[in-house]
């Protein structure tokens, strides 16, 4: 039964990217076939999974009509796992508002016909609730929400969760919020657990177990355009990884 | 001499709101007369700033012509610091698409008029190239580009130069970079100080002497509402962005 999995949160700089590229790599390792799709026109996850030079296409020209889904899928370094970046012309079209959403529904069709036989296919999302999230909230049956628990994290949630709200009337329920993940976890700060404990309070069905503390593996990792699991699977942000993916696969 | 200064990284979480909020309250303290343009939907500068609810009325209705300027600015709990908000209607706005920046210098027009008598506007930038940020760079002068020295770094500073350059033509060299500020900068980590080298090696004349530390400070004054100054002026961050409002003025 596949899965098509958001991560999504408008706020910027929360770990989506991250979560993306090592949520896929960990499920790939668990022998799940995975799909990775880079939504944002600065395409971090495409240079996260080590993928330098994309051909121009991707997801733009699939919705445009232009090009094959299948054609422009690419094979990452790791067995089961692969990229549709969004395409070169992603961060023009973004600049000049055309946002040839009028369709929002259109990429989720481009996946029914293109992304048969993945598991999972994860979509990146930007930090925005432009055209592009949008897209991605019609096409995926349910929402991973990475959360840093530092300033304006609770607004950002309850914002996203109000935008959620009248989406989820119009598509029956869908996409429902699979999880809430606590990421860039520093427990130095008081701020942080106090943040934590009142994420835990009001939403006790959606926040994971799993908590993805901070490691500058992590970082490094993305650097060099690898996953964690191939960087450095002992570190603590790979465990905290394989732990959110076991909870994934369980849930 | 105004000079409108927008704070603009399309990256998310490098600093943008916590640069934009506590460099203005170090230019006011230094008897600058200073306005914040709250651009992100999100309001985050809005909330930092303490100003809790704020009417419905923003910078969308200014440019859409149902309100006056000086009507919606309002005035924060500093001497010298006031602030207009993006508006309720933004938010939505940004998810329908819907720019209404055909024309981009709209902004630049409503802050000729409506901002006279400050010294300094800054303008608080979405993480985006969408019509908002669009706005921003046609109302501005000069550019502060905070850049947290981690991964993705370099490739968003080069992504943001690349987009301002035609701009720039089309301006007569504005808005001009005026600094490129690391923020964030967590001395223990080796990859932060290959980082900042490796960006005063390519912009040797824009990145400033200035560096802010990381400093939970920052993330506890923004929880509360205030300005770091406020909040803790003997805390890292405070010494930090007094250094760079110092470096502001002399440039
Ligand atoms: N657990 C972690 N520990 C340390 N650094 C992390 C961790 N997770 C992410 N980072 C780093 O924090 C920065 C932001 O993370 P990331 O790019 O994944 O966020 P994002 O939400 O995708 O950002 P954007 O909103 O710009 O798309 C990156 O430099 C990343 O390498
Ligand atoms: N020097 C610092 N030390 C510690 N935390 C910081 C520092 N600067 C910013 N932060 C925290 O990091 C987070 C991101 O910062 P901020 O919101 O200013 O970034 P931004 O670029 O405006 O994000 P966005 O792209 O979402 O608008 C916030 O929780 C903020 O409080
Ligand atoms: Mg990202
Ligand atoms: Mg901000």
């Amino acid at each position: 039964m596949q899965q098509i999995v958001a991560i999504s949160n408008q706020k910027g700089g929360v770990g989506k990217t991250t979560t993306t590229v090592n949520l896929a790599a960990c499920l790939a390792a668990a022998g799940r076939r995975c799909l990775v799709v880079d939504l944002d026109p600065q395409a971090n996850a495409t240079r996260a999974l080590g993928v330098d030079k994309p051909a121009d296409a991707g997801v733009l020209e699939i919705l445009q009509g232009t090009h094959a889904f299948g054609a422009l899928v690419v094979r990452t370094a790791w067995e089961r796992l692969d990229l549709l970046w969004g395409g070169a012309g992603l961060a023009e079209i973004e600049r000049r508002a055309v946002p040839l959403a009028d369709r929002p529904t259109a990429l989720a069709t481009a996946l029914t016909a293109g992304a048969l036989g993945y598991d999972f296919v994860l979509l990146d999302c930007p930090p925005s609730q432009g055209w592009l999230a949008t897209l991605a909230l019609h096409a995926a049956d349910s929402l991973i929400v990475p959360v840093q628990c530092e300033t304006f994290a609770l607004d950002a949630l309850d914002h996203l969760l109000a935008t959620l709200r009248p989406l989820q009337s119009e598509r029956g329920g869908v996409p429902r919020v699979r999880g809430i993940l606590c990421t860039m976890f520093d427990h130095e700060l008081a701020l942080t657990h106090d943040l934590v404990r009142e994420l835990r309070q009001r939403h006790p069905r959606e926040v994971f177990q799993t908590v993805i503390p901070r490691d500058i593996a992590l970082c490094e990792a993305a650097t060099l355009g690898q996953s964690i699991l191939a960087y450095d699977p002992t570190s603590r942000g790979a465990v905290g990884y394989v732990r959110l993916a076991k909870e994934v696969l369980a849930s």
